[in-house]
């Protein structure tokens, strides 16, 4: 960032891409009695030791916002369809049909922390999700299938803490809850399933293992899914770390020691960190609004207005409230209802009309070709929320950049006022 | 519904507060 005034950003045309290495957040990651921080990176960017070697490849930008758009169908789905109906029994290990009557959300969630996992531990990179309740890992002997990792697939015959639920257990009943699918049973052992919006999907042992976050801060008896099919678009990750509502989320499970608070910053590009604790964080210079109510499974948020560079735009409180609104770790492209969106791209359009438009990528139809220009000058954004909070984007929040000659707002409209 | 998705989060410090039931921003949140 070269310049900021009370409306603008004016930065690098060249800013707007990482660095081909990685450079560590400054901020220290202090631990202490009351929280543990972890470190988070990209998946696919160069602090992730997922990328070292390139064995697997990082999706294009359009199937990221095809996964994206994946998951935001399944978050409507899972908001229309709320998770607590049961439904039929589900066929396990020796096949992979399980049900699709709704979908948990996985998409191109991007962004992992690395934890270790067993007796002795094993260190894990999972994807780390606040809209899955369920924390889970790909186990040997991966009876029917596993996806590539790039770590060592988790063997629990080699863990001293590992144990298996057993059916009749209360916990097992509850899974129905936190997966959308009601468990199955094999050798008197639970079985979890879950399916996710864009296909993907694991099934396996429930179980219960020691999770080891920092020397200092391990878990003995963490509910977890020990997957024996799992297939689908995890990028090399070993599985996610749930940090929904639901009783069986990772944020639920420490609840005794975290009191269910957490906190996370996700760096400005995949070539720097940020960082995920636990527990209490100094919160003097945070805003808050209140979680509103708009399902238990998501972290829900009262959006009440948009600024485009100091202006406040015209948009009814109507608009917001129709269909209500969420804060989410997975989904990569912030999602608006139509009338919101429109106004939003019209004022940003006006105020960076100087600047040569190119096509649309994917589900964004405001790109730039900033190819002939150094520096840029980008109005600022800003959002608010229920009780008056006004929370302004960093730059780094305000493009999807493709290339330089397709740099997009990385905003996208709903098709639906209700959706 | 509306989502506040990943992108626009970066650098944010995002406080999540269970039973206090509030979610909480704060800027320059990785540095």
């Amino acid at each position: 960032k070269i310049a900021e005034n009370h409306h603008s950003h004016t930065i690098e045309a060249s800013s707007l891409f990482p660095s081909t290495s990685c450079k560590s957040s400054t901020k220290i990651l202090s631990n202490n009695d009351n929280k543990t921080s972890l470190k988070v990176v990209h998946k696919h960017g160069p602090c992730s030791k997922l990328n070292q070697e390139k064995t697997i490849a990082a999706p294009t930008d359009t199937e990221i916002l095809l996964q994206d758009q994946s998951r935001v169908k399944s978050i409507h789905s899972r908001l229309s369809n709320p998770k607590t109906s049961g439904g039929n029994d589900v066929k396990v290990i020796d096949s992979t049909t399980i049900p699709a009557k709704d979908g948990n959300v996985i998409g191109s969630a991007s962004y992992i922390v690395t934890v270790g996992l067993g007796t002795p531990q094993k260190e894990l990179s999972l994807i780390f999700d606040t809209a899955s309740d369920i924390t889970w890992t790909q186990c040997k002997p991966c009876a029917i299938s596993c996806y590539d990792q790039k770590e060592q697939i988790f063997d629990p015959s080699q863990s001293t803490s590992y144990t298996n639920i057993s059916c009749s257990s209360s916990i097992c009943s509850s899974l129905t809850s936190a997966t959308g699918t009601p468990p199955g049973c094999v050798s008197s052992t639970c079985v979890y399933a879950i399916q996710y919006g864009d296909g993907s999907f694991t099934i396996g042992f429930f179980g219960t293992e020691k999770l080891t976050l920092t020397p200092t801060d391990a878990f003995n008896n963490i509910y977890f899914g020990c997957g024996q099919n799992n297939q689908g678009l995890f990028g090399g990750s070993a599985g996610i770390l749930g940090l929904g509502r639901d009783k069986l989320s990772f944020v639920s499970q420490t609840a005794h020691k975290y009191n269910k608070i957490f906190s996370y910053c996700l760096p400005s590009s995949s070539s720097s960190t940020g960082f995920l604790t636990f527990g209490c964080s100094d919160t003097k210079n945070a805003k808050f609004t209140p979680l509103s109510t708009i399902s238990a499974g998501f972290y829900g948020l009262d959006f009440t207005g948009i600024s485009v560079g100091g202006t406040k735009l015209a948009i009814s409180a109507s608009v917001f409230s129709t269909a209500g609104g969420l804060i989410d770790s997975g989904t990569v492209i912030t999602r608006l209802p139509p009338a919101a969106y429109s106004a939003l791209r019209a004022s940003f359009r006006k105020l960076m009309s100087k600047y040569p438009m190119t096509k649309a990528l994917s589900i964004l139809d405001t790109c730039y070709d900033f190819s002939n220009y150094s520096t840029i000058s980008v109005p600022k954004i800003g959002f608010f929320f229920s009780g008056g909070v006004e929370v302004d984007i960093d730059v780094s929040g305000v493009f999807f950049a493709s290339s330089i000659s397709q740099v997009c707002l990385a905003f996208a409209g709903n098709k639906n006022a209700t959706d | 519904v509306s989502i506040f998705g990943n992108v626009q989060q970066k650098t944010l410090e995002v406080f999540y507060d269970g039973p206090a039931g509030k979610v909480g921003f704060a800027s320059g949140g990785c540095s």
